[in-house]
């Protein structure tokens, strides 16, 4: 890596896009969004916060953002379609200190599969490096090398190189490590929209994470994620939402068909560490984010041809899988790879759970919950029985939402 | 041998060798040629920083590479910080 000779001396910068591409594709939201993640990329692994500010009330921010042409009064202009793409200036006290500028004559692209045009987030994340006091650098690896060099993936999971933390670390030091000593990503206040990208924006308005009706929810190592159509949100450990923005779907399940638009149930493999997702007829088989093989009908773990599920989990107590359609369900033994004999069976014998349950999960404590529409059942470890002041309302325990103002509760379930 | 590279080349070598600084900027006051020797030198930096076999001409790999997309700002610094100081 090089240093530029100039870094910030406070932790805390604001930023601003002051002007949008005038013939890109992308919405202004999602230039605002990708700056924020190109951003981030460098917050994550130092000690620097990044804010975006709204008007330029008083003030500009240290880093403004403009999307321009040909001579832009500096002694940068740009030349077009290809050739030069960007610059940033390097920090210090003089107002054009931090601001960064792309050539608004490029095809600005985010998240293309045809290798078309430009992408933004790799662009803004090198000239974010600049911005804050690397110069270009010669590693093969390294964002900061001059030249472009196609897209870097997704922004959410988008991690600099190791030549890139070690010149930024030289400069702000390291990001504070968490009891996990893993870097983490905060939210930019106020929480911008995830980014759209063309294959996968046209009309999915993202969900309100607290009204509920999930479509599926599971544990997977550890962490609890909640499926809502081409959406999900992930609850760390902690109880802390990894954002209250949700992740697109077949962004991160890498091989789920696109035509899988909802996920109806999902839930670990105990035996294995398989995750499988579930969406009419047909599961599919993930080891980590990948898929392995194809779609496999429901028939494998013993269902009728046809049927659907609106739940499934592994219950730890004897390891089998259980497998909630309406008010029945399958048990399918996983040691033996086979269904067990006698099912279904009704599931009044889980006491107090609801019908069609959205999804059932076993936390990390060993309990099992039910979910259905915007409240959870709980069965402490080892019990089939629903704790007596069952259903709770999801949002506050579980989702960082407020409590349901005070009106008529939900409506107890009868007892089998 | 390689073919001799034309002299479009060679200007847009030196155009983009001295933008992104590899050559010393020419002085406003005073006409200024590059000697092959100090051509030759940065043109090797040029491959060494680009990850190109250093042969210190503008063979095709350089060429290509020069006509690649990429930030406007500069790869060696020292050049500009160099004039900053001449300046003060």
């Amino acid at each position: 890596y090089a240093l530029s000779g100039s870094m910030w001396k406070k932790r805390t910068l604001t930023w601003r896009v002051r002007s949008f591409p005038q013939s890109s594709q992308l919405s202004q939201e999602t230039v605002r969004v990708l700056m924020s993640y190109a951003l981030m990329a460098w917050g994550m692994e130092s000690g620097l916060t990044f804010h975006e500010v709204d008007s330029p009330q008083g003030q500009e921010p240290d880093i403004l953002i403009d999307f321009a042409r040909a001579f832009h009064q500096d002694s940068y202009p740009f030349d077009g379609l290809g050739g030069t793409l960007a610059h940033a200036f390097f920090p210090g006290e003089h107002p054009i200190s931090g601001d960064t500028h792309f050539d608004d004559e490029e095809t600005w692209t985010f998240g293309s599969k045809d290798g078309e045009g430009t992408d933004l987030f790799a662009v803004a994340v090198h000239e974010f490096g600049h911005a804050l006091g690397l110069g270009h650098s010669s590693a093969p690896n390294s964002i900061m090398r001059p030249f472009y060099q196609g897209p870097v993936g997704d922004p959410d999971k988008y991690r600099l190189s190791q030549d890139d933390r070690d010149g930024l670390q030289q400069l702000y030091g390291k990001a504070p490590q968490t009891p996990y000593d893993k870097p983490t990503r905060k939210p930019l206040a106020p929480p911008p929209q995830p980014p759209a990208s063309p294959t996968h924006s046209p009309s999915f308005p993202i969900p309100d994470r607290c009204e509920g009706n999930f479509d599926a929810i599971a544990n997977i190592r550890g962490e609890t994620f909640f499926f809502k159509g081409p959406w999900f949100w992930r609850l760390q450990p902690s109880g802390q939402l990894v954002s209250p923005r949700p992740a697109r779907l077949h962004r991160f399940w890498e091989g789920l068909p696109a035509q899988v638009r909802v996920v109806q149930a999902a839930y670990a493999r105990h035996r294995d560490g398989r995750i499988l997702l579930f969406s009419g007829p047909q599961f599919w088989v993930f080891q980590d984010r990948q898929l392995e093989g194809g779609a496999r009908p429901l028939t494998e773990l013993g269902l009728p041809p046809g049927e659907e599920v609106d739940a499934v989990f592994s219950w730890p107590q004897n390891g089998k899988t259980y497998l909630v359609r309406g008010r029945q369900y399958w048990r399918y033994d996983e040691a033996a790879a086979r269904p067990d004999p006698g099912y279904p069976r009704d599931l009044s014998l889980w006491e107090g759970a609801p019908p069609s349950p959205d999804d059932v999960t076993v936390s990390n404590a060993g309990d099992t919950y039910f979910f259905k529409g915007a409240h959870y059942w709980r069965f402490p470890k080892n019990s089939i029985k629903t704790e007596p002041d069952a259903p709770q309302p999801m949002g506050p325990n579980w989702l960082d939402c407020p409590a349901p103002s005070s009106g008529p509760r939900a409506p107890r379930l009868p007892k089998a | 041998r390689a073919p001799k590279p034309s002299a479009q080349d060679v200007s847009l070598g030196v155009d983009w060798l001295t933008r992104y600084g590899y050559l010393p900027p020419p002085h406003p006051a005073q006409a200024q040629l590059q000697s092959p020797e100090k051509l030759r030198d940065a043109i090797k930096v040029m491959q060494r920083f680009a990850g190109l076999p250093e042969t210190g001409r503008m063979d095709p790999g350089t060429v290509a590479t020069m006509h690649k997309p990429r930030c406007s700002l500069p790869d060696v610094l020292g050049v500009a910080g160099l004039v900053r100081r001449r300046r003060r």
